[in-house]
């Protein structure tokens, strides 16, 4: 993006391509190209080594709207539902979130709300071991939402103060899992009231546009209070949030950065620019 | 949809007569956002328009009474012709048993894959066994057991065993003093830049001389996959691709990516979370999915 003395059809064609290389996808990028380009039409931007820097603030804007803060103490018990499509990272981030929790000095409940795959309630019950706290659980195959009615039971008469449900991988396409889901929230509801308080979309930081058609159904099916963003560690920057911020409104609380209990951060609209630059 | 999207593009030009270049640019605008739209890598869609452009300035186009429409054919003649051969078969080792080993990033079906292929080759009557040789991920070897005990497949676990090498090394001696036609490896998930890692798969490939090196990729991967294709392929030379989660509504542009950098051929499809849910891939369906 450099060497250039001014900003023509071929530079925005270089950005263009930094954009979708981290998947802002098709729309984003459009969206903020064009909005450069009648930049530079009216003269507001002339200089080429002033472009990325622009690009950079452009996108720096949409995402710091997109911050979020989940604060526990709103209510006791504060619970959690974890949701999102198959292998994105749902029980290993709960995992973390427990983690760091206990280590703000809560007493944390964690619910084996997945009980179709395969050893999913053992894989629950050796983090919840590694953070140190106990799992609410059923035998595999028993509806879900049975798991949820105990659990928030548990939660009142154990005077926790986080819940945190995990709950199966489901494509956001197939409507009796999502019916299902619907009924997990309901159940949650009815038995404490105003649970449950968040309801965050893991997604894979490796995926494309599909990311939007997720965010979108499931939002539209069982309401998302906030995004978390797993495998950053990884070199896929992530970039489709920024579409979902700005259009859906949806705003991010953490993303993962590793596979292990102490891998997880806040998310950071600033240092989310960097690496989707770097 | 680009049909579409092209009628309108050359609608613009009836009675104009010939079509000019200027169509032409417009119309690949056309084709390029779209196979974006499905998630086909950057480069890799460039590469593919400039093989459409040399077409789609040919007489096919220019004299067509229907440019749009003939357009769109060319694009999906192409692109079923990159996405390769129908129904590719799995290999087999000239002595059993053929050992399948399957590799990818973390969450993208490996397990429940491994499982997958089992129940077909069982169903063709030979005699697989999985290899739990996950030993990170919490419950890992349980989560094939149970798949194992659900389609009646043996698994060879070691509890005890630390090391991945050490786990291949003994399912190996097993599967050949039982006679047993396959031996099917699911490795734990891993980034394509974690060199302990990668070097770990290279050990394990030359421990089992696999016939078949999968490379298993999540339906749904974005711009990524070209650089997770190209450091498995690098680092092991895989010999083909599985996709899966392709039940969902994901255009799976990231096929077109793989294949284009690697030239290793898509032989399955994932289509469900059921171990039925395991298809042969068919290219010309996968390009008319990409087109939308
Ligand atoms: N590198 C990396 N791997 C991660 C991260 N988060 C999760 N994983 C890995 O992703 C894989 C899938 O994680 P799970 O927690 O089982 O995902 P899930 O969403 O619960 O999966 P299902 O319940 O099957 O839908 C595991 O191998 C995790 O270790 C992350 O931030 N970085
Ligand atoms: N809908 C659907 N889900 C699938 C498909 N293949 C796998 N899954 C689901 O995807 C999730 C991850 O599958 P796993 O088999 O655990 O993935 P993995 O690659 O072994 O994960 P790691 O070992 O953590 O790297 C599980 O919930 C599976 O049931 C598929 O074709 N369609
Ligand atoms: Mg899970
Ligand atoms: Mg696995």
């Amino acid at each position: 993006l450099t060497g250039k003395t001014r900003i023509d059809e071929g530079l925005l064609e270089q950005l263009e391509e930094v954009l979708i290389l981290a998947d802002l996808g098709v729309d984003a990028t459009l969206k903020v190209i064009s909005s450069i380009q009648s930049k530079v039409k009216k003269k507001e931007l002339e200089d080429p080594a002033q472009l990325k820097s622009h690009l950079k603030r452009e996108i720096l804007a949409i995402l710091k709207n997109g911050e979020k803060a989940v604060d526990i103490n709103q209510a006791t018990p504060f619970v959690i539902m974890v949701i999102g499509v198959n292998g994105t990272g749902k029980t290993t981030t709960i995992g973390k979130l427990a983690h760091n929790f206990k280590k703000a000095g809560k007493q944390v409940l964690l619910v084996a709300g997945d009980t179709f795959r395969a050893a999913a309630i053992e894989q629950l019950e050796i983090w919840g071991q590694r953070a140190g706290c106990e799992v609410i659980k059923h035998e595999p195959g028993v509806d879900p939402s049975a798991v949820i009615y105990d659990a928030m039971q548990a939660a009142r008469s154990r005077k926790v103060d986080v819940v945190i449900i995990d709950t199966a991988g489901r494509l956001h396409t197939k409507k009796n899992l999502m019916d299902e889901l619907k009924k997990m929230k309901r159940i949650a509801g009815r038995e404490l009231s105003g649970a449950p308080h968040e309801v965050l979309l893991v997604l894979d930081a490796t995926t494309g546009q599909n990311a939007i058609s997720q965010a979108k159904l499931f939002h539209e099916n069982i309401g998302l209070t906030g995004l978390i963003l797993t495998k950053l560690d990884g070199t896929a920057k992530g970039g489709i949030i920024t579409g979902i911020i700005n259009e859906l409104k949806i705003p991010v609380a953490y993303i993962g950065v590793g596979e292990k209990l102490m891998d997880l951060r806040p998310f950071k609209a600033e240092e989310f620019v960097e690496a989707l630059f770097a | 949809n680009l049909s579409n999207k092209l009628q309108i593009t050359f609608k613009k030009l009836k009675g104009h007569g010939k079509l000019s270049e200027q169509n032409i640019k417009e119309a690949l605008r056309e084709v390029r956002l779209a196979l974006l739209e499905a998630d086909v890598n950057f480069k890799v869609v460039k590469d593919f328009v400039d093989r459409v452009r040399e077409r789609a300035i040919g007489q096919e186009v220019m004299k067509s009474l229907t440019p749009g429409q003939q357009l769109v054919k060319i694009v999906h003649e192409e692109l079923t012709e990159l996405m390769g051969q129908d129904r590719v078969r799995l290999a087999s080792a000239s002595m059993p048993p053929t050992v399948i080993l399957l590799v990818g990033l973390q969450g993208s079906g490996k397990t429940t894959t491994a499982a997958k292929l089992a129940n077909l080759l069982m169903k063709e009557g030979f005699k697989p066994m999985l290899v739990a040789a996950d030993v990170y991920r919490p419950a890992a070897i349980k989560q094939l057991e149970v798949l194992g005990t659900q389609i009646h497949a043996p698994v060879y676990s070691n509890l005890e065993e630390k090391d991945p090498r050490v786990i291949c090394k003994e399912a190996l001696q097993k599967a050949k003093s039982q006679g047993l036609t396959h031996l099917l490896v699911d490795t734990a998930g891993r980034l394509h830049i974690d060199q302990a890692l990668m070097e770990e798969l290279k050990d394990l490939k030359k421990i089992l001389a696999p016939s078949e090196i999968l490379l298993v990729v999540d339906a749904m991967t974005g711009q990524d996959a070209v650089t997770v294709a190209e450091r498995f392929n690098k680092d092991l030379a895989i010999t083909g691709v599985i996709l899966t989660k392709l039940d969902g509504d994901a255009r799976g542009g990231a096929a077109l990516s793989i294949k284009a950098v690697t030239q290793k051929p898509i032989k399955f499809i994932g289509t469900g979370e059921k171990l039925e849910g395991l298809e042969p891939f068919h290219p010309e369906r996968m390009a008319s999915r990409i087109l939308g």
